[in-house]
């Protein structure tokens, strides 16, 4: 499973 | 944060700058396409709904409340303030040609089922794909005005940028995001032929006309 992505780039 | 995701915001400001600039002091939106303004506030509505949620850093925060208020200003000064000069008979590229497909590709590929997440992916996959109303206006009207060119060409940068960004991310941070890195290659792909009419035409003086 893919982990939860932290968005961090605009 | 490294090099190449700076200077690529900073290309991304640029040209959202550049062409603010080229509205207010042409008072005209003539050549420019209204619908990928649109599709670029959407874009930024649906991946920044975080701003209040998810606090990354100041700088972080500070970016997405300009893009986000001046890709809204933006559409606001196309279809308003100078409507008049908005040449919506060569800005027919039919947007449910691009919004639905991405959506329903966000709701197949994505991280996470969840709102949030599956609205990131689409605003991932509409940015890809955001521009094709501008180039395709370009493409009927033959030609664009040099500063229009020089926004099309930050904007380009931008996301090439990206591109580096994510190579040192992946080698550096072991941070890979397969939808993101995907989606800036064919975003970045899609501007290569205006790369090449951009070196050879505009960077030698002459206006940019696409060959009849």
């Amino acid at each position: 499973t893919d982990e939860k992505f932290e968005h961090d780039e605009l | 944060m490294n090099a190449f995701r700076l200077v690529g915001d900073l290309c991304h400001l640029a040209a959202i700058v550049l062409l603010l600039l080229k509205i207010w002091k042409s008072r005209s939106v003539a050549g420019l396409s209204g619908k990928s303004q649109i599709l670029f506030g959407l874009v930024f509505v649906t991946r920044y709904l975080d701003l209040v949620t998810n606090f990354v850093s100041p700088y972080n925060t500070i970016m997405k409340v300009f893009f986000l208020s001046s890709s809204i200003a933006t559409v606001y000064l196309i279809y308003t303030k100078f409507k008049a000069t908005y040449d919506g008979n060569h800005d027919t590229f039919r947007m449910e040609f691009l919004l639905i497909p991405c959506a329903l590709l966000a709701i197949v590929v994505n991280h996470e089922f969840s709102p949030m997440e599956i609205l990131w992916t689409f605003s991932i996959y509409l940015e890809a794909v955001a521009i094709l109303p501008q180039l395709f206006m370009i493409s009927k009207t033959g030609e664009a005005e040099t500063i229009t060119s020089h926004y099309l060409f930050a904007l380009g940068s931008y996301r090439g940028l990206y591109i580096m960004n994510w190579l040192y991310r992946y080698y550096y941070e072991n941070n890979f995001d397969v939808i993101a890195v995907v989606a800036g290659i064919v975003q970045t792909v899609l501007y290569c032929d205006f790369f090449y009419l951009y070196i050879t035409k505009v960077l030698q003086g002459k206006k940019l006309q696409l060959p009849a």
